[in-house]
């Protein structure tokens, strides 16, 4: 979960 | 989004746009590490791979576009123009890269929330993102009179992870479910790295002087 949080950022 | 994110995005950017300024302004490559340069297109390759089954917003696609297109541009120029290339220190830019890339990978196989392809790579871009700058600081190092524009570059590219660091901590404070531990170790990591080169560049910018790493 967590690391699909951070596919927002590029 | 909020506006330290959307603050080190443009640094980033801006740090992009200086260093091509600078390679086609006058045609020279001089104190530019080729390694970081490539690591970095390999940080983005292996990225956005998700660009066109993950989409975020047209800004994030845009955004990643642009960084996939200039980081290639940069090798190019480094690797091929005529001119250019001859500007390049290739004897004096030593690091190995294999010291980078493989503990990246190691670690990326070894930590991967999820064993798909596009995951492991990821992963793998974000602990290489996070010591790719290492090739350059060294060369900065042996680079004597480094000019203006190169270290204006570095400290854009560390001003982005700066401002990325306050952009997590604002979501942490602001967003239920925002833990993502790896990203932000690798970010700080990454950050600290650039702490000595900020030291000088604050030195030599306070005394009026020209910017020196002492070896």
């Amino acid at each position: 979960k967590d690391s699909k949080a951070a596919k927002d950022e590029l | 989004m909020n506006v330290f994110r959307l603050a080190g995005d443009m640094m980033h950017l801006l740090s992009i746009v200086v260093l091509l300024l600078k390679i086609t302004g006058i045609k020279s490559c001089r104190g530019i590490s080729l390694k970081t340069q490539e690591l970095y297109l390999l940080v983005f390759i292996t990225r956005y791979l998700d660009i066109f089954t993950n989409f975020v917003s047209l800004y994030n696609t845009v955004m990643k576009l642009v960084f996939l297109g200039t980081s290639s541009a940069i090798v190019y120029y480094m690797r091929y123009d005529r001119i250019i290339k001859l500007t390049y220190d290739k004897e004096q830019d030593t690091f190995k890269y294999l010291l980078l890339v493989a503990p990246s990978a190691v670690l990326a196989l070894a930590t991967s929330h999820v064993y798909t392809v596009l995951e492991v790579l990821w992963t793998f871009s974000i602990y290489l993102e996070a010591v790719a700058i290492m090739p350059q600081l060294v060369l900065l190092q042996r680079t004597q009179n480094i000019d203006n524009l190169t270290g204006n570059y570095v400290f854009l590219l560390g001003s982005y992870r700066g401002l990325y660091i306050l952009n997590w901590i604002y979501r942490f404070f602001t967003e239920k479910h925002y833990r993502q531990w790896l990203v932000w170790t690798c970010g700080v990591v990454q950050t600290i790295i650039y702490c000595d080169f900020f030291y000088y560049y604050f030195l030599s910018w306070q005394n009026n002087e020209k910017l020196a790493l002492p070896a």
